[in-house]
Formats: C-alpha cells, structure tokens, sequence
C-alpha cells in the first residue's frame, strides 16, 4: 500500500543518518540503502525490523567478502616481518605492545624495532611496551636513519632465530611525498634481508577517523602495500564505520581491533559484533 | 579555489536566468553532498542548508524585485556560492586567537583532549609561540599515565630551553597546583598543562580533569582536537564542554589533505572558537585560526 511505503522513506532517512553518522560515508551509505530498497520492493517489506536487519546483512557481507583467512599465512620464512604504519597518533606504537603480547602468549619470539627515529621520547616509549610485552628492542640513537634501524632488527632476528620481528614506524601524513618515499625504502630493504619480507603491513586507522581514513588508506596501500587494518580506539563514542568503505573499495582485511590503552586490550576483528555495535 | 564539488554546482546553475527554489533545492543535495564527505556533522550540516536556502530564496525575491526588466546583474550561479562560502565564514568566525591574561599571578593554560589528539606536542607550540612574544614559560607534565610522556614533554622542554616539572606516579592535581608554586618562585609568566588523553566517556579521568580544573582555576582551557576526526567531533567536543567549559579548540594535522569538516562541527555545537591551528609536526608549525583560509576547504 501506498501508506506502507511512506514508512519506508522515513525510515530509511533514519537509518541513513546512523549510518552517515558512524562515519560509514556518503557513497557506501547510498550504495547499501540503495540495495536495501530494492531487496524491500522486491520482498515486499513493510517493517523496521525488517530492514535494519537486511542494512546489517549488507554491511557484514561488505566487511567479510573476499577477505581470505583473517590469520596470516603461516609463512615459513623466519623472521616474519611486520610493518606498522599510519598517519600521527593512531596508536601504532602502542598496538605494538599488544600484539608482542599477544603473540608472546602463543610463545613466539619477537623482536620489536624502533624506527621512528624522529619524534620525542618514539624510542623511550617503545622501550617500555618491549619490556612489558616480554619482546627484545633493537634501537639506534634518535635521528639515526630507520632503515639502519631495521637493518640492524633483522641481523638481530636471524642472529637470536626470533620468530616475529615488528617495525614501529613514525606517524607520518600520506601527503607528505619523501616520508612515504621512506616506507618504500625500508620495504626494498626489509626483502633483500629477508625473503618476502615485510610479510605483513598493518595500517593503523583511529576509529574517530573521518572520510580522510579512506584517502589514507588509498596512500598506504599504494606506498607501502597494505596487508592489513587495525582500528584502534574502538572503546570510545566513535563507531569506526570509515572501514567499511575502506574494505568496500579496497579490499583490504580487517585483521585486529584496539579496545583500550593496556597490552590486553587489543581483538581480533569479528564483523558481526562490529556491525552490531554500529546501530547500539 | 572551487574544487570538483563546488564546480557541479557551478555547471548547474550555469546559463540560468535566476535562482528559484527547485534549483536551489537541487543545488543544496550537492553542498549536502560536499559537506557530509568534508566530515562536517549530519545535523550542522542541516542546520546549514537550511540557513543557504533561506538566504538564496531572500536573494532571488530581493534581485527579482530589484532588476524588474533589467539583467540580473550577478550569475545565479556565483551568487549562490557566494552565500555558501559567506555562511561558512560567518560560522566559523569571527577570529578569536585571544589568551585570557592573568595580571597578579602566573596565566595557566590547560590542554586537554582525545588520545593521540597532538597536546604534548602543542604544549611546546604554545610555549614556543609565547616565547616569541616575550613570555617566560613553564610546562607541565600531568600525564602519568602513557609510557614516556614526561620524557616526550621533557625533551620538547629542552628543545625550548624551556623547565618542565614533572613527578612520575604523582596524582595529576597535585603535579598542576604544585607547578603554580613553582611559577610563582620562579616569577614564570605562563604555566601549560599537558594533561593525558582520555575518553569523554572515561568517568574517572573526565573527573581528574574537573579536579584539575577545580583546584588551579586555569584562564584558558583548549580542547585539542584531530582535524582528520569525523561524526565523532559532535559527541566528543559537547562532553569535554559540558564538563569543563572550555575557552576554545585548537586543530591540529592541518598539514594533512583532511577536509576539516570538523572545524566547523565543534564550534557549531558548542559555540567556543577555535582559537589555533597546527599544521606540522615541529614547533614552530602553529598560528592563528583564520576562517577564510578554511571555508573553501570544508566546502569543496
Ligand atoms: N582508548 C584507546 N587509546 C588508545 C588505543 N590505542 C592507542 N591509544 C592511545 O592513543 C595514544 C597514541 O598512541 P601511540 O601508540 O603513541 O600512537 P602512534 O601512532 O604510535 O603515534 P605517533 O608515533 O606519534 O604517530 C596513546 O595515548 C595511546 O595510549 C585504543 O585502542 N584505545
Ligand atoms: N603532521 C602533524 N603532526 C602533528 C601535529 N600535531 C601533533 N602531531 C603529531 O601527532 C602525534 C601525536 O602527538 P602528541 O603530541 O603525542 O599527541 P597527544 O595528544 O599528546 O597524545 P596522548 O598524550 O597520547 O593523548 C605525534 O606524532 C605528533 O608529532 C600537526 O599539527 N601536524
Ligand atoms: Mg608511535
Ligand atoms: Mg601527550
């Protein structure tokens, strides 16, 4: 009936306003009420219920196509190679901390290594996550070149047969042309020391991220490779829907979750508890 | 400086005669449009609209009536981004990148924010900037929490030549009122709070702030906020408001290609100015805000 479908418009607009307000953006927001409308005509739909659950059928199916296995290939190469990068203050070092933990917990060996040479205290600071996490540091004097850094963490890693080495790189802006010019040295660098190395690149996203994750994530992959997402700071107010459409027209995984600012505040990524926790 | 959302428009409205309310409504899904992927929040961003079609529907009735057999004499098209970018301005302005002084004692500046927001960092700005205008300084190290802080704070310190007073494992009101004393010896002009980040949501720590605040009574309160931030700017900036009254916001990461849609939600929602811009991580990157310089950003 023609009542019925004027319920529909309406709440649709208030579902499009959850959505564009977790930050899930204007063209992913269209495309999925778009395919939701059509799934109601062509059902016949008439209730909220309905529709919200269609609008989180859609989004998980966004989130969980194509993504291969969310655990990274059990390589045989030793060390496995991890880069962590990102813009400024999105929590690339201390998502370091935790994933060292976590993997200590699985009884790997890691080595983590301080290549943000640059900014105040990076060195001091990853010190403390290395030694809380039971990891071993390699460092160099603050100024020194990162890819030194990094030569001399993967010396390390084969020396002591660690099985993990993670790289903290310094926050940098994908704008800025010779900082990201530096990913893509310490890249060449890292799979001529070690085969197939950086075996894995996780981009760090801050979940208060607007629409410019999108254009980050669309530097970094293009810079540096990008194998994987961490969303951090996912126990705020934010909702971290820039994800979405960064899976959405990417495709890269969502691999792991920051929850908090200790070493165990850190989970793998689980698509239906995130899409749940867009629309609570 | 129109970028591709705003030429959209532009060709629209080309070649028309004049503005009447259906161009008009059309040419607002495009500013919409523009706005939510600038970032600026879904309710400021009707509010705007709503604020641009009221001033265009005035100007065509305005025009009409005064060209009556004439050629209109601005393009429709120009006149309606015009009243945009004017709108924009209007609202993010006026410029306000005033300090409250204190005359008898030591100024106090709180900085206060979303982790990884830029404080520690725009502690030094700040000091650096009112080095340059003669100021004398003292930094305050009141995170106790993040692994190396006081050590970040303490080598910007002496990047400045600039004391910091710090205490590892003090509790953060403490290290704030005794730093006032510190200042009052010393006869040290102005004393900057780098307090840790939080969640507007963190009960505990929002309350250490309100001590914070209770206890020193700081003449400037500045909410550091992530320029690249999205929807989450509404929520964040009322909390921090609601609880501290805040004197003004400082943005930073403008170096970055974030629109900054941002800027204009945190003062649409709680009226305080943004006071300063950080556009780059060494000290020295930091100025006033100016609002012309931001509107055809947001706008696109
Ligand atoms: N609440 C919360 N805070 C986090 C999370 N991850 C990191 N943080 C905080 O965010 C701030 C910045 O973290 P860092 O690890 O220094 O970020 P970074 O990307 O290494 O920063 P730069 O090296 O300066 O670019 C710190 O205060 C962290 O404690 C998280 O998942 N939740
Ligand atoms: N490009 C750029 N980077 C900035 C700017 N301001 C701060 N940063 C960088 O952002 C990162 C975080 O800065 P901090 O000063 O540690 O942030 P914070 O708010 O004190 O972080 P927490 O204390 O953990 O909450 C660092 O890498 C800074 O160098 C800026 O205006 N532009
Ligand atoms: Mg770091
Ligand atoms: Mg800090």
């Amino acid at each position: 009936t023609s009542v019925g479908k004027k319920i529909d418009e309406n709440v649709l607009e208030d579902l499009e306003a959850i959505l564009i307000k977790s930050d899930i953006g204007v063209a992913t927001t269209e495309e999925i009420i778009e395919r939701a409308r059509r799934e109601i005509e062509r059902d016949k739909l008439n209730d909220r219920e309905a529709l919200l659950r269609i609008i989180k059928e859609e989004i998980k199916r966004i989130l969980m196509e194509n993504s291969e296995s969310v655990e990274s290939k059990e390589i045989d190469v030793k060390p496995q190679v991890i880069f962590v990068v990102g813009v400024n203050g999105v929590g690339k070092t201390t998502t370091i901390g935790k994933l060292t933990y976590a993997l200590s917990l699985e009884g790997k060996r890691v080595i983590v290594c301080a290549s943000d040479t640059f900014r105040a205290a990076a060195i001091e600071q990853l010190e403390v996550w290395a030694k809380r996490s039971g990891a071993e540091i390699v460092k160099k004097s603050h100024g020194s070149d990162p890819a030194a850094v990094l030569y001399d963490s993967l010396e390390m890693a084969k020396k002591k047969d660690a099985d993990v080495v993670i790289v903290d790189t310094a926050g940098r802006l994908h704008t800025k042309v010779n900082l990201m010019k530096e990913l893509e040295k310490m890249s060449r660098i890292a799979s001529k020391k070690v085969e197939g190395a950086p075996h894995e690149v996780l981009l760090v996203i801050d979940a208060t991220t607007g629409q410019n994750g999108l254009i980050q994530a669309k530097s970094f992959l293009e810079k540096s490779g990008v194998t994987g997402i961490v969303v951090t700071k996912l126990d705020g107010t934010a909702k971290g829907g820039i994800i979405v459409s960064i899976k959405r027209e990417l495709n890269i995984p969502i691999k792991w979750v920051g929850i908090g600012e200790k070493m165990e505040d850190l989970i793998r990524f689980d698509a239906d508890d995130f899409v749940e926790s867009l629309f609570s | 400086t129109l970028s591709k959302g705003f030429k959209n428009i532009k060709n629209k409205l080309q070649g028309l005669e004049e503005l009447n309310e259906r161009v008009i409504d059309d040419a607002l899904q495009d500013v919409k449009r523009s706005l939510l992927e600038a970032d600026v929040a879904f309710d400021v961003v009707k509010k705007f609209l709503r604020n641009v079609k009221e001033k265009a529907m005035g100007e065509t009735v305005r025009v009409k009536v005064k060209h009556k057999d004439k050629k209109i004499k601005i393009k429709p098209e120009d006149m309606f981004i015009k009243i945009c970018e004017d709108e924009l301005v209007n609202l993010l302005g006026p410029v306000d990148a005033s300090l409250k002084i204190n005359e008898y004692e030591p100024t106090k500046i709180m900085l206060v924010g979303l982790q990884g927001s830029g404080k520690t960092t725009t502690a030094g700005k700040m000091a650096k900037l009112l080095m340059k205008n003669g100021k004398s300084v003292l930094l305050v190290a009141a995170d106790v929490y993040r692994p190396a802080a006081i050590e970040q704070l303490k080598v910007i310190g002496s990047q400045l030549g600039v004391d910091v007073v710090a205490k590892e494992g003090e509790n953060p009101v403490k290290i704030c009122k005794d730093a006032i004393e510190v200042a009052k010896e010393k006869n040290i002009d102005v004393v900057i709070f780098d307090t840790a980040g939080r969640l507007a949501i963190d009960e505990v720590l929002m309350k250490e702030l309100e001590e914070i605040k209770k206890e020193t009574n700081p003449e400037n309160i500045f909410l550091v906020c992530d320029a690249m931030i999205g929807q989450d700017a509404v929520n964040m900036s009322m909390a921090f408001d609601k609880r501290l009254d805040v004197d003004g916001f400082i943005m930073t990461k403008l170096d970055g290609d974030t629109r900054g849609g941002a800027i204009l939600s945190v003062k649409e929602v709680t009226g305080k100015p943004i006071k300063f811009v950080g556009i780059g991580e060494s000290l020295d990157k930091f100025e006033e805000f100016r609002p012309e310089g931001y509107a055809s950003r947001i706008l696109g």
